[in-house]
């Protein structure tokens, strides 16, 4: 994971 | 969004439906973990704490939106309201949830993909979401007589699982740098803890018999 990470899944 | 995983949020949705349905309707929550309940609120509160934060989606936040409010009203039936709160089987949902959390936790504050609060606090909700069914697989085993809202229940949430590993896979072959070991390795040990009742499941639907799980 990489610079702007986030996570899309729920 | 790829159909897994879209068939993978549907049935976990469904899940939550199924089960309100019992409690909403039927007014009953019998052999419904209170404990696994609580922890699923838990890991939905750590999970999206960049709800405000980071949009995504819509799909996204609506989604978010439902799985707490679902999950903290559950236990909020199940705790205070008059009628379903007397339908728990407190004596035989024993399970010691509490500590489950800690290790996670601790497991949280040692792997994680980065070291700050929100990156801890999701890891942690991977972890425990990955146990938090465990309570609620001790009580079936203990229920003897399993209703047929329950059994779909615990079925969809298994299913909702699987189609998410089948997710993963299509994901790391269609989209370059996904790797997630986190999710992947806590995904797939929640998924096997739910191998045991699938096959009993799936049994008492092919034998057309009541489902029971062996002590």
């Amino acid at each position: 994971h990489w610079d702007d990470d986030y996570h899309d899944e729920l | 969004m790829n159909a897994f995983r879209l068939a993978g949020d549907m049935t976990h949705l469904l899940s939550v439906v199924v089960l309100l349905l019992k409690i909403h309707t039927i007014k009953s929550c019998a052999g419904i973990s209170l404990k696994t309940q609580e922890l699923y609120a838990l890991v939905f509160a750590a999970r999206y704490l960049d709800l405000f934060i980071h949009f995504i989606s819509l799909y996204n936040t609506v989604m978010k939106l439902v799985f707490l409010a679902s999950s903290f009203s559950i236990v909020w039936y199940m705790r205070r309201h008059k009628i379903v709160r007397r339908t728990y089987d407190k004596d035989h949902d024993t399970f010691r949830h509490h500590f489950l959390v800690l290790p996670c936790l601790a497991l949280a504050l040692l792997i994680n993909e980065r070291f700050t609060f929100r990156e801890v606090m999701w890891a942690f909700s991977i972890y425990l979401e990955a146990v938090a069914i465990l309570p609620q697989l001790v009580l079936l085993q203990r229920t003897r007589n399993i209703d047929n809202l329950t059994g779909q229940y615990v079925f969809f949430l298994g299913a909702y699982r699987v189609l998410y590993i089948l997710n993963w896979i299509y994901r790391y072959f269609t989209e370059p740098h996904f790797v997630h070991w986190i999710s992947w390795v806590a995904g797939i040990v929640q998924t096997l803890l739910y191998a045991d009742f699938f096959y009993y499941y799936i049994m008492s639907w092919k034998n057309n018999v009541k489902l029971e799980l062996p002590a």
